[in-house]
């Protein structure tokens, strides 16, 4: 564990229990990405197989249940409790585009062609583009709650701070996962012009609104 | 070194 990974990984809950607060707290999820939001699910569900088979550390094993918890929870928030505060005529990506390039890249690219094996894969390469409903959402509004740019803006440290603890760990462990440096890339790219607006808008205490 | 099939990260 280094610094970046450990503040990677608190960006990341940060960004999940400010969107959970979001929800609780105005009673409502409009303007957050549904599809998005299951596309974690599976996302974290794919991943944390590993639980049942192999044994890492106690940080290890509560961070991952926390991940798969907090993201059932969203969904349920978005689509049993709240759903009628829930944005369904904006919130229109469809999420197939993404499930199927995502497995099929999985099954031709891995390590192992083994069933966790793929389906780790497969959450490494779906997780660089779940987000893109949520941005396609943003778009389609042409604007976002502050509240709002504060997750994306969390998430998107996250995926920042794992791409410095990945050169970490390349010159201190000679450590390197590719598959998950590849997709990391990828993740944090699409971050990019999101992150050029909240710095420039949102941080001025502008709301998040994107040019016409 | 300890590469693939150690994954102890998130």
């Amino acid at each position: 564990m280094n610094i970046f990974r450990l503040l990677g990984d608190l960006s990341h809950l940060l960004a999940i229990i400010i969107l959970l607060l979001k929800i609780w707290k105005t009673r409502s999820c409009a303007g957050i990405s549904g599809k998005s939001q299951i596309l974690f699910a599976i996302v974290y569900t794919t991943r944390y197989l590993d639980l049942l088979t192999t044994y890492i550390s106690a940080y290890n094993t509560f961070m991952k249940i926390i991940f798969i918890a907090t993201s059932y929870t969203t969904v349920f928030l978005m689509y049993v409790k709240f759903k009628a505060t829930y944005d369904h005529n904006h919130d229109t990506f469809r999420i197939e585009f993404l499930i199927l390039p995502t497995s099929l890249l999985a099954l031709l690219i891995n390590h192992e062609f083994t069933i966790i094996e793929i389906l780790w894969t497969f959450s490494i390469y779906l997780e660089s583009v779940a987000i893109l409903p949520q941005l396609f959402l943003v778009s389609k509004t042409g604007e976002a709650e502050s509240i709002t740019s504060h997750y994306l803006f969390a998430l998107g440290c996250y995926r920042g701070l794992y791409l410095l603890n990945w050169v970490y760990r390349y010159y201190a462990e000679n450590y390197y996962e590719l598959i998950a440096i590849v997709a990391g890339l990828v993740q944090t790219i699409l971050y990019c012009d999101f992150f050029y607006l909240y710095i420039t808008k949102v941080l001025k205490g502008k709301k998040l609104q994107l040019p016409a | 070194h300890p590469h693939y099939p150690f994954k102890d990260e998130l």
